[in-house]
């Protein structure tokens, strides 16, 4: 279902979500939380806001009952846990690879999506201070680290 | 809009509120 355009701040949240699907279903869900919730600040009056985020919800609930036997899910110091683990593996592989000097696309997405993810961590409650500057520093790296790729430059 | 409309369109809002926090009551 195309997402409209009122929406489009959490793409990037439903986008994670969707490579999450498979290789962490924990991940995927509670990035589908943190776009409901927003998307329902951002737009819940609008015919077509309203259904998208109807599907969504639809699919959120489906998820829980299909993992219901999964403490991450339903215990919520647990899935922060967990959440907060996968966020900061993220961020070490990226941050390894920034000070081996070994820049790439992939590391530059690991960055973005650790930062996407510390958002997410925000479902649970206020962040810490700790995670707010990992974030801050993940998504500055990963624009820095990604334009420095699109023109060719080395990365300082 | 009219009320009908908006009546609507707040008891659908009203609804996604009730199932979201549903969703995280049981989190």
């Amino acid at each position: 279902m195309a997402l409209p355009p009122q929406l489009k701040a959490i793409q990037h949240y439903l986008r994670t979500a969707q490579e999450h699907e498979k290789r962490d279903p924990v991940v995927a869900y509670y990035c589908r939380l943190y776009a409901m919730q927003t998307g329902m600040k951002l737009d819940s009056k609008t015919p077509e806001c309203r259904k998208f985020l109807v599907k969504l919800m639809d699919q959120l609930e489906t998820m829980k009952k299909d993992l219901s036997d999964n403490e991450s899910i339903t215990q919520e110091v647990v899935g922060n846990a967990h959440l907060e683990n996968y966020a900061l593996k993220m961020f070490l592989y990226a941050d390894n690879e920034d000070r081996a000097g070994q820049f790439h696309k992939n590391m530059v997405k690991s960055f973005y999506t650790s930062s996407l993810l510390l958002d997410v961590i925000s479902v649970f409650g206020e962040l810490s201070e700790e995670n707010i500057q990992h974030r801050k520093y993940a998504r500055w790296k990963a624009t820095y680290i990604h334009n420095c790729l699109k023109n060719g430059e080395t990365p300082q | 809009m009219g009320s009908v409309g908006t009546s609507v369109a707040s008891a659908e809002q009203d609804e996604l509120s009730q199932r979201l926090s549903r969703l995280r009551d049981q989190i």
